[in-house]
């Protein structure tokens, strides 16, 4: 099955 | 005080129409070279990025820069009191507690003014990375919207993978399963229906059709939209606003959504 990523994995806090 | 006017409510009023069922509080920032909002969907997965150039505005002024906590459902609603042909004109004092939003008709024979109550947004904001995508495919935002829909029909995750030949869009679940693939079109009559794809090597990557649906929302802002991929980074599914077709618009309506990985 597929696990949904969230944005946080890929883009960082400022 | 910050003042603007966009000749076209209109534009103003599919801007907030695409977002706000996505996004339920955001900040749009307003600084001396425009207005911009970035916002995520309550469980982080996607995020929106709106961005106004002042270019696109028939009279802009920002003495200081100022967060204008918006809630957009409400927002869309004052937006929907406004004519086709209306002009909009955004008002807000520094420290101001309302937006003033006032519609003028084209000879300027009806009025409307209307303010919205401010909010205090604590939204956690995103560096996206300035990249560059892999694969960038411009297509007709109606044929997305349509594909999107249709996939729909099948399933809750697609699949998008992108060769030089073309783009599939794949769907499987309970009933079966489907696809939709679109050729790069060289020659065709209608511009607007063109399929172009600019592609370093083939990606295929997974997204939740739900948050897709959200995006084709902004469909009536541009009758072209650009997908930009890479392996394994959220896809990017990008409209221009106040422009025209290809050509850089004034302003720009990107949503970013992160991929579904295998477990």
């Amino acid at each position: 099955s597929m696990k949904q990523t969230t944005l946080a994995s890929f883009f960082k806090k400022p | 005080m910050f003042e603007a006017t966009l000749q076209k409510a209109s534009t103003l009023k599919k801007v907030i129409e695409a977002i706000k069922d996505l996004v339920t509080d955001g900040n749009i920032e307003v600084s001396e070279t425009g207005m911009n909002l970035q916002a995520m969907d309550s469980s982080h997965v996607s995020l929106v990025s709106l961005v106004l150039h002042t270019d696109m505005f028939e009279h802009f002024r920002c003495d200081r820069n100022v967060t204008l906590g918006i809630n957009l459902p409400n927002f869309a609603k004052i937006l929907k009191c406004s004519g086709n042909d209306d002009s909009v004109t955004l008002k807000a004092q520094d420290d101001g507690e309302n937006l003033a939003i006032v519609f003028e008709s084209e000879g300027q024979e009806r009025v409307s003014e209307f303010e919205l109550k401010l909010m205090d947004i604590d939204a956690e904001s995103l560096g996206i990375p300035d990249q560059d995508y892999n694969t960038n495919v411009k297509m007709s935002s109606a044929e997305f919207q349509r594909i999107v829909r249709d996939m729909t029909v099948l399933g809750d995750t697609c699949s998008i993978g992108c060769t030089k030949e073309g783009v599939k869009f794949s769907v499987s679940g309970d009933l079966g399963q489907g696809n939709i693939t679109l050729r790069q079109t060289n020659s065709v009559d209608k511009e607007e229906e063109a399929v172009t794809i600019e592609m370093d090597e083939p990606v295929e990557l997974n997204f939740a059709l739900r948050y897709l649906g959200f995006f084709t929302k902004a469909s009536p802002l541009c009758p072209r939209v650009t997908i930009s991929m890479s392996p394994d980074v959220p896809i990017v599914v990008a409209y221009n606003v106040g422009g025209e077709k290809d050509t850089e618009g004034a302003g720009s309506l990107s949503f970013y959504l992160a991929p579904k990985i295998d477990e």
